[in-house]
């Protein structure tokens, strides 16, 4: 499908353990997106 | 159904062998898993190359054409690729120019594309694991290294990714990070596709780090935030990054959207290095010359 | 996922995993009643207490108790799991090879409990949770060899298939894409505990063959509708276009599809309520 049947808009997600994780220094450090771990989610939701 | 007919190499856990298949008569190649020898079972490499490989059926990735147990050994059967790109770069009797470069990128690009969106990281990429069909199609090959994309609590493993192509995060340790340590790999690549040496090569992990470093500039905590959390950054030479005229030099033969392109997979910060799609959609592919058509490659 | 091997391999309609099941079993009886046949006519002189005693006690089980065996086996696995401290997905994985192994494999030729190890350290190595087998087998208070055994005949049963989609991350998925769809009408606090409770019916309907016959979203979503009807059916109203048509004659909620280039929603929730029926 070229149409995800999802809008990915991380301001509209309340999601305490991901946004726990984006504040810490080794997850910035890393790389850490919370948008692909949100997009990996949505994904398999609508898959 | 098939036929082993030439041993052409041993690794630590596979003897890999050209055969025929022969309903088809087709070239295959087969990986047959050493087994024995292994206290902890089937081997982590042979269960993550059967794993990944059976999701994925694209132009730009190797085929797994079966899979089959023979005395006791697991065997892949592979599609039969007699090149690779490590092959082309070393033989300097062999010309290629910009469209061929860009071929070369373009295909690798879209092989790595198809395992991010299938949320399956390499981590083993470098030009000896790009392989070159008959066709002239670039194949990603040797998923021994690969795994998922991190659950978010999950800790990845840093010691990946062959050394010369190894991202500055791993080489830091990093243990969250994402594809963007493939898209630094792809990087390194096309930069060595344009040099025709490799651009990096560190001979162990620290002088890695200082190789990297002085090439590109030592990231600080203002363009790559937090990176001085990382134990190993307090070791390391400060070094200013090259100026737009030093890549130039460097980099004679390049546009200046080839430039653009890499720097942008060599950002040091993973967070604003760029993603397959970002890549595959750079002014670098809309200019000319346009990629060489496959069937046409050296 | 249609290029998954879990569509391609292990979806299967009602009738065709019963019949999958019941050759499984019919080939094993039958080499069983020749092994029996065997033994018979080389101990010629038993005594025909012990005659009865087998004609009674060597039967072979029926396709149905060799799945209630399977069944226990594999939430024993669950809870085993658990105990371990493995994570939700390493141990929806073992529940996943398990269950397949004996899709082509019967209990009379594998005991169960044999097995069960074997999926759980391979479940561990195929999800990147390694731990050596050693430790594996002392956690597990069973030997490396019984555990590693069977590791082979378990590759070769699972098709070489090892990837596995489980709805928890889907579960995940909709738990965002509510709060995109339901933007301000929905209380966080309270859909926290409905992803809690949807997380561990999750692992309950990883039990049942609802995991053959429905996509994992597809699953997830008849949870979701078992936990709280009134918020998924919200959620499929705005997300699907559902107007809910209330002025039907025989009173029951009908649903027409505004926009039918998109999910046919109607025909979604039928899955879903027949997903809904399989699990409960």
């Amino acid at each position: 499908d070229l149409h995800k049947r999802y809008v990915l808009s991380e301001a509209h997600y309340e999601d305490p353990f991901i946004k726990s994780l984006q504040t810490k220094k080794e997850y910035i450090a890393s790389g850490f997106r919370a948008d692909y771990v949100y997009d990996r989610m949505l994904t398999e939701a609508f898959m | 159904e098939y036929s082993k007919e030439k041993k052409v190499g041993e690794g630590t856990y596979a003897v890999v062998y050209l055969g025929t298949k022969r309903s088809s008569n087709r070239r295959i190649a087969i990986k047959e898993i050493k087994t024995s020898g292994f206290k902890d079972g089937l081997d982590m490499s042979a269960i993550r190359e059967v794993k990944y490989l059976q999701e994925m059926q694209h132009v730009n990735v190797i085929e797994l054409v079966d899979v089959f147990m023979a005395q006791n050994n697991l065997n892949l059967v592979l599609e039969f690729l007699p090149a690779d790109l490590e092959m082309v770069i070393k033989d300097t009797s062999i010309l290629f120019t910009q469209a061929d470069i860009k071929s070369w990128l373009l295909m690798t690009l879209r092989g790595v594309h198809h395992c991010h969106r299938n949320f399956i990281l390499h981590r083993d990429l470098k030009p000896n694991n790009l392989l070159l069909s008959p066709d002239g199609q670039l194949k990603i090959a040797d998923f021994g290294l690969a795994r998922n994309m991190g659950s978010p609590q999950e800790f990845l493993t840093s010691n990946v990714v062959t050394r010369w192509y190894r991202a500055p995060e791993l080489l830091f340790g990093a243990r969250h990070y994402t594809g963007a340590v493939d898209m630094w790999s792809v990087g390194v690549i096309f930069a060595e596709l344009m040099l025709r040496i490799p651009y990096l090569p560190g001979k162990d992990d620290i002088d890695q780090i200082d190789v990297t470093f002085r090439a590109l500039g030592t990231p600080t905590d203002k363009d790559w935030p937090e990176i001085s959390t990382f134990s190993a950054y307090n070791k390391i030479q400060i070094y200013p990054p090259p100026s737009r005229e030093e890549l130039r030099r460097r980099f004679i033969a390049a546009t200046e959207n080839a430039l653009d392109l890499m720097s942008g997979m060599l950002l040091m910060n993973p967070h604003k290095r760029l993603d397959p799609i970002q890549c595959l959609t750079s002014e670098y592919f809309l200019e000319l010359p346009e990629p060489t058509v496959p069937s046409e490659l050296p | 996922y249609r290029h998954s091997t879990q569509y391609r391999f292990w979806s299967f309609t009602p009738e065709r995993l019963a019949q999958i099941r019941s050759d499984v079993n019919a080939r094993v009886t039958t080499k069983t009643q020749l092994d029996m046949k065997v033994f018979l006519e080389s101990h010629p002189n038993l005594t025909q207490d012990e005659l009865a005693a087998i004609k009674v006690k060597a039967v072979p089980v029926s396709p149905h108790e060799e799945l209630l065996l399977v069944n226990y086996f594999a939430r024993m696995i669950l809870s085993f799991a658990g105990k371990m401290n493995l994570p939700t997905e390493v141990a929806a994985t073992a529940v996943s090879f398990f269950r397949k192994f004996f899709l082509s494999n019967s209990v009379m030729e594998f005991p169960p409990k044999e097995v069960f190890h074997t999926t759980l350290f391979f479940a561990c190595k195929s999800e990147n949770y390694f731990m050596g087998v050693e430790s594996f087998a002392k956690k597990a208070k069973t030997s490396a060899d019984a555990v590693l055994k069977h590791e082979f005949k378990l590759l070769e049963s699972l098709n070489f298939t090892l990837m596995n989609h489980h709805p928890y991350k889907a579960l995940h998925g909709f738990f965002l894409d509510i709060q995109n769809v339901l933007s301000g009408k929905v209380d966080m606090k309270y859909m926290g505990q409905v992803y809690t409770n949807c997380k561990k019916s999750i692992s309950d309907a990883l039990l049942t063959d609802a995991i053959y016959f429905y996509t994992p979203p597809q699953i997830t979503l008849a949870i979701l509708l078992t936990e709280d009807e009134a918020l998924m059916m919200r959620y499929m109203q705005l997300k699907f276009n559902l107007n809910v048509d209330t002025s039907s004659a025989n009173g029951q909620k009908e649903f027409k599809q505004e926009d039918p280039s998109a999910i046919n929603a109607e025909r979604l929730l039928e899955i879903i309520k027949s997903c809904q029926a399989v699990i409960e």
